[in-house]
């Protein structure tokens, strides 16, 4: 990681954002969420606190914009550049700016969001069937006012579930109109006006009044994107009028012709040849969410990270579950120093904005009958073969919790930890919890270690269970055990697998296929072959020799569902088996499940 | 037959990034992102292969790319890349 120079950043840790405009790509409350998700990724890692005001001086200001935006720093249309950020100061310095040339989503497509209707504000669902036709976008269909409407399931006919999309004929965004709809026509200088129009403003936003007369009234209001609307171009948030007519031949869907970068494009009137008016066909767009995340990131002083998978590396790619990358974790906490310790992340639901508008009328699509709540999918109580299939396990007889007050949530951390007949073992002081994803039973114990392998210490470092016998190896201090049930050989010396004095405690083990285990120790590794109990020829050898971007400290070292962990304070490193590190998350939120 | 037809290419009004030739590409995402100064580009006339090599290894190094000094797929494709604007080296 990098700070920026002179390590800039905040003199007080109670933080402050303003949100000063939104793009009208997203719904505001999407807006908002994805915000104030960005901000938690880093406030669960320090003493930060964010707080958004809605009025006076924050801290961290935010805006969307487009070109030359005021700054001397301008965007430069769709693609490239799509955010930049200050680093921590007064003024202009912390604030983020998002370019809103490009499609602003949650990184997977557009996002239409309903309004009204009787789906409580869920999302499009595309393609959706009405009376018989499949529809991939927001229509008018058998409706007499106008009003762009969608299916929230994927059939309008079976189902009758449904919301209004996007539409200035709906609402419109910020202004001083309180969100009502645009009115039209409508006089803006004299002239009238049909539809939202970017005139006599700089910025590109589109714009309306919600009276008759702007120039009487001075009501107005941004007008939101359809789901149709264009990006870039020179009709940015025009919607693509279909058919059109470029360089003589007629197009009914957006095409990739006269552009050698195969980007897709649509013209906003009907004739591209004589009216010249165009913009990109929505894409995947980009994850208000990860930039958000990554320009905070500079708002709080933290400059690019040469490694690729940290959130500040510069280059932008989605990632669906996204975990903030350890390299972003020290990089913050060499600035702010350690919060009280991670949350859990859970999902949090966007919220509806059904409180704030209300609408006079609840607005209906017209066809057939009244919409009737039906099941969204055919009620199927979920029986699958798994639930029948025979256990591959074998049966063992559970061991009685010795105190089941004894929460394995409050432990810091655990001696050691390994999967055990299909069951991850937590171990500390003596005790043991388990817990198995496969029967989905949450986290069983605190056992007694002593009653379940009888003669192991209390402390025990490591362990793992071989494949082949089911045998369970301990290591503590420089001895090991083997249990075979309760039978148990040793203790015996270490040193008799071949693993020399200069090795400190065995950390962790990782069995690699039938009959070889990597056992972990300080910075280096021995294999182990398990029959004849001795390390192979040529070790030890350095962890980080392919397993690279772990910590090389780890504290515990196990294999659980064919992936390689490896832990250190609250978080563990999930590594494939082609050695690529896929998942960073937290030990007790993700593997124990902890509440 | 239809394929073979050469198909037309429009210059897109208020488009505002033309697809650079590779060479102008490179020598202004050098300068935006900080791996080279105005003064270097303006100073790069005798020696514009070198100045240009080593600022390619420079943004290769600090991106985490293979460091050939060249203009190689894989930096055409990273200066390509949609990305912050906040420069790598510098100010």
């Amino acid at each position: 990681f990098l700070t920026f120079e002179g390590d800039l950043k905040w003199d007080h840790t109670d933080l402050t954002y303003r949100v000063m405009n939104y793009s009208p790509d997203l719904d505001k409350a999407v807006i908002d969420d994805a915000f104030k998700r960005a901000f938690k990724v880093w406030s669960d890692v320090t003493p930060l606190t964010f707080t958004q005001i809605y009025s006076g001086e924050a801290d961290i200001i935010i805006m969307f914009g487009s070109g030359e935006h005021g700054d001397g720093y301008p965007f430069d249309g769709k693609d490239g550049l799509l955010a930049h950020a200050f680093p921590p100061g007064q003024g202009i310095q912390g604030d983020a700016h998002f370019d809103d040339d490009e499609l602003w989503t949650l990184g997977t497509g557009i996002v239409v969001k309903t309004r009204y209707g009787n789906a409580d504000g869920a999302d499009c669902h595309f393609p959706f069937i009405f009376e018989g036709r499949s529809y991939s976008r927001c229509i008018t269909e058998g409706r007499r006012d106008g009003l762009p409407w969608c299916s929230t399931t994927a059939s309008y006919d079976r189902d009758k579930k449904y919301g209004f999309c996007p539409s200035e004929l709906l609402y419109t965004n910020g202004g001083n109109s309180d969100g009502s709809p645009c009115i039209f026509p409508f006089v803006f200088e004299g002239k009238s006006y049909d539809a939202c129009t970017t005139d006599g403003r700089s910025d590109g936003y589109r714009w309306c009044a919600t009276t008759a007369s702007f120039d009487q009234d001075k009501k107005y209001g941004f007008c939101p994107n359809r789901d149709t609307a264009v990006i870039g171009g020179n009709s940015q948030g025009d919607p693509c009028v279909f058919p059109f007519i470029f360089l003589g031949q007629s197009y009914s869907s957006c095409t990739s012709q006269g552009r050698h970068d195969g980007k897709l494009w649509c013209a906003t009137t009907s004739n591209y040849d004589t009216d010249k008016k165009w913009g990109f066909c929505p894409d995947r767009g980009y994850s208000i969410f990860l930039v958000a995340a990554h320009e905070f990131g500079h708002s709080l002083g933290l400059d690019h990270s040469s490694v690729r998978e940290a959130l500040m590396y510069p280059m932008y790619s989605y990632v669906q579950d996204f975990q903030l990358h350890p390299d972003d974790v020290q990089g913050i906490q060499f600035l702010y120093g350690h919060g009280s310790g991670p949350k859990p992340t859970t999902p949090r639901p966007v919220p509806t904005e059904e409180s704030q508008l209300i609408p006079t009328e609840g607005p209906q699509p017209m066809p057939t009958e009244e919409p009737q709540p039906i099941p969204t999918e055919a009620g199927s109580t979920f029986t699958t073969e798994e639930d029948e299939e025979e256990g591959t396990l074998e049966p063992t007889t559970k061991p009685i919790p010795v105190d089941p007050s004894q929460d394995a949530c409050m432990e810091k951390s655990f001696d050691a930890i390994t999967e055990i007949n299909g069951e991850l073992h937590f171990f500390k002081d003596g005790k043991y919890w388990t817990y198995s994803s496969y029967w989905n039973s949450g986290i069983q114990g605190a056992f007694s270690v002593a009653n379940t392998w009888p003669g192991l210490p209390a402390v025990i470092d490591a362990t793992f269970q071989d494949v082949l016998t089911k045998r369970v190896f301990f290591f503590a201090g420089r001895q090991f055990w083997v249990f075979s049930g309760k039978s148990m050989l040793g203790p015996r010396s270490i040193e008799k697998l071949g693993i020399g004095r200069g090795a400190g405690r065995i950390t962790g083990a990782l069995q690699r296929g039938r009959g070889k285990v990597l056992l972990f120790s300080g910075e280096k590794y021995w294999r182990l072959d398990v029959k004849i109990q001795r390390v192979d020829k040529g070790y030890p050898r350095a962890t980080d020799d392919i397993f690279t971007g772990v910590p090389l400290d780890a504290r515990n070292v196990f294999l659980y569902q064919d992936k390689y962990h490896f832990c250190q304070g609250s978080f563990y490193w999930r590594v494939t088996p082609r050695y690529q590190v896929d998942r960073v998350g937290y030990i007790k939120y993700d593997l124990l499940q902890c509440p | 037959p239809l394929q073979s037809k050469q198909q037309a290419v429009v210059t897109f009004p208020g488009e505002l990034v033309t697809r650079l030739p590779d060479l102008e590409l490179a020598e202004s995402y050098l300068l935006r992102f900080g791996y080279t100064t105005a003064v270097e580009v303006g100073a790069r006339m005798g020696s514009k292969h070198e100045s240009l090599a080593k600022a390619l290894r420079k943004m290769q190094k600090h991106l985490g790319l293979e460091e050939t000094g060249e203009l190689d797929a894989d930096t055409l494709e990273a200066m390509r890349a949609p990305r912050c604007g906040v420069p790598d080296v510098g100010t």
